[in-house]
């Protein structure tokens, strides 16, 4: 543990703790990917499979169920509690497009071709892409509530700091996980256009993002 | 980096 990891932790569940707040004061969810939750809950599902198998630290297993729990927890007030609040005509992207190359790719690039270790590779990739129908819904409607944007921005920074946590770790220890680096690196990627739009609109200026 | 690595990272 180092203060990268962390912070990058922390700032996950913040991000994950703002939206489910966000819902849950206004009782709605528009604006919010329902696909992305869900396959966000598919990532924490997947990933943490081994809670059963092996027993890591407090904090390890304590953090795992919490991801589990609030991730479940979004998913059921945007399906379930405040469905009639959910924006599904503008929440059109296809994830089978996410999901068929990323369960392909999974069976091809892992550590060991077992149940398990398939599992997590797939929770690994998934996660790249898994924010990709909320950034859709953004491009498509043009707009996007600040509260939105801060979610976006504390889940970017969490991939941020995880890439400067594999930097210490890698000079620090020798670690290095070639799947998780090269996918979260390509997950960073992709907020990075976000990141932008943030500082200039967001900060800047007050309210809704509006795109140019 | 083996399958036998835990994998501590969340």
């Amino acid at each position: 543990m180092n203060i990268f990891r962390l912070a990058g932790d922390v700032s996950h569940l913040v991000a994950i703790i703002i939206l489910l707040l966000k819902i849950w004061r206004s009782k709605s969810c528009a604006g919010i990917s329902g696909k992305s939750q869900v396959l966000f809950a598919i990532v924490f599902t997947t990933r943490y499979l081994d809670l059963f198998t092996v027993y890591i630290s407090a904090y390890n297993t304590v953090m795992k169920v919490v991801f589990l729990a609030l991730s479940y927890a979004t998913v059921y007030l945007i399906y379930m509690r405040f469905r009639n609040t959910y924006d599904s005509e503008n929440d059109t992207f296809r994830v089978e497009f996410l999901l068929v190359p990323v369960t392909g790719l999974s069976f091809l690039e892992n550590y060991a071709f077992t149940p398990m270790e398939i599992l997590w590779t797939f929770s690994i990739f998934l996660e790249a892409v898994a924010i990709m129908p909320q950034l859709f819904m953004i491009t498509k409607t043009g707009e996007a509530e600040s509260i939105t944007t801060h979610y976006l921005f504390f889940l970017g920074l969490y991939r941020a700091l995880y890439i400067a946590n594999w930097v210490w770790r890698y000079h620090t220890e020798g670690f290095f996980d070639q799947i998780a680096v090269v996918s979260g690196v390509v997950q960073t990627i992709f907020y990075c256009d976000f990141f932008y739009l943030y500082v200039t609109k967001v900060l800047r200026g007050r309210g809704k993002m509006t795109l140019p | 980096k083996e399958e036998t690595d835990v994998k501590d990272e969340l």
